[in-house]
């Protein structure tokens, strides 16, 4: 089973077309392994992307070194993956 | 649990709790609701369809469907939800009434049920089919991207490893090509609703190219009614237009091939959130999710009626 730790998720605003230029290119470097919950689609736009744990601090240098502004849209996958099968667990137990 | 009255609706359930609701609900109510196998998927799933009729053959008809991203939980969710509430208001409810004696309705719960059941056991972030195609080391085509509107062009990617690799050829998918033949085999359905997660958004083609539908100026007014109505329960926000002006462009998908099939009142949704927690949306806001939805399919099923073409 794949599991989420550690697993964070960037929402990335792109505030001009060089950002939006940049964070196109992210779709391409298959090693950071990036999920794009919402994929790059126009200035302004955000885009959403969940990052392994390995990927996080060159993927946040990164975009600090190029001025791109992200926050942290959900600071641990794995925890709330975890909140929703104790839900479907609770659910069952009650059945 | 014993019946439809007592199945938890908001909480998530596993493929085989929901494909045992479908059977209690059916077998509640078989003077409404039937159970169509439309195809298995590649690990052999059944693929099922919930028919809503009050007779007649080969009526009109209205499809909706949810699930075909597998990781968008909350689709199929609201997919449950809706034919209980199909159920319950069939006879109450004068607009649903008013559908059901012209149109029947089928609803496609788990378009993606082997994706689903992966989402299930080995990764919750499942998206795409589980197919096999290449030699390469990756698995799954994007359901979305396979079918024979725009195929193979760019909005889609021809990578095996991406998550939007729209497969060797147009129909490959077994899921998808389940849905084609039964669409060109029933030949009167004149909606057909795509049920995704998220970004709050109500879509109609194209997504595979700039030109505007024949029909754009009347699915955008549709769009607004539906949307208003949606916003009128919970003041959720939605965006609505074209896929290609909205969101981004997409090639090979659902909706664009169905407009093409001459489906007029063909849309897309992407229901909740706008990005608090994307496709991991707690279980508390699937029944809001599903009734604040259920007002603008409501709008989209009238409408359907009440414009024959």
């Amino acid at each position: 089973t794949e599991t989420f730790v550690g697993h964070q998720v960037l929402r990335i605003v792109p505030t001009n077309d060089e950002d939006l230029q940049k964070v196109q290119e992210l779709q391409d470097l298959e090693e950071l392994q990036l999920d794009f919950w919402l994929a790059p689609r126009g200035v302004g736009h955000p885009v959403d992307v969940r990052v392994p744990f390995p990927s996080l601090q060159p993927l946040k240098a990164h975009l600090e070194s190029n001025g791109i502004s992200y926050s942290i849209m959900i600071e641990d996958v794995q925890a709330l993956v975890d909140d929703e099968q104790m839900e479907m667990l609770r659910e069952r137990r009650w059945l | 649990p014993l019946s439809t009255n007592t199945f938890n609706y908001a909480t998530y359930h596993s493929l085989d709790e929901i494909y045992a609701f479908m059977d209690l609900l059916v077998a509640e109510n078989s003077h409404l609701v039937s159970k169509i196998e439309i195809g298995r998927s590649t690990e052999n799933r059944p693929i099922y369809v919930l028919k809503f009729s009050k007779g007649g053959t080969n009526r009109p008809a209205i499809w909706i469907d949810t699930g075909i991203h597998s990781r968008e939980w909350v689709t199929q969710a609201s997919g449950v939800w809706f034919a209980k509430k199909i159920v319950q208001d069939h006879e109450n409810d004068e607009g649903l009434a008013s559908v059901l004696d012209k149109m029947d309705i089928f609803l496609e719960i788990v378009t993606n049920p082997d994706g689903f059941a992966f989402t299930q056991t080995k990764n919750r972030m499942w998206r795409k089919t589980r197919s096999k195609h290449s030699n390469s080391i990756c698995v799954g085509v994007d359901p979305n991207r396979n079918w024979d509107a725009g195929f193979g062009g760019s909005g889609a990617s021809g990578n095996p490893c991406s998550e939007t690799y729209h497969g060797p050829y147009a129909n490959s998918e077994p899921e998808v090509k389940a849905i084609v033949d039964f669409v060109k085999s029933h030949g009167n359905i004149k909606a057909f609703i795509s049920i995704h997660s998220y970004s709050q958004l109500l879509l109609y083609p194209y997504g595979y190219t700039t030109t505007p539908v024949p029909d754009q100026k009347e699915l955008h007014e549709i769009s607004k009614k539906a949307v208003a109505a949606l916003s009128s329960l919970y003041g959720t926000k939605y965006k609505y237009g074209s896929i290609i002006t909205t969101i981004y462009k997409a090639s090979g998908g659902t909706i664009d091939w169905t407009y093409e099939q001459g489906i007029k009142y063909s849309f897309t949704f992407e229901l909740r959130d706008t990005g608090r927690y994307g496709f991991l949306l707690p279980a508390k806001e699937i029944v809001p999710t599903a009734q604040e939805t259920w007002l603008a399919l409501m709008v989209i099923m009238q409408y359907t009626v009440e414009h024959p073409y």
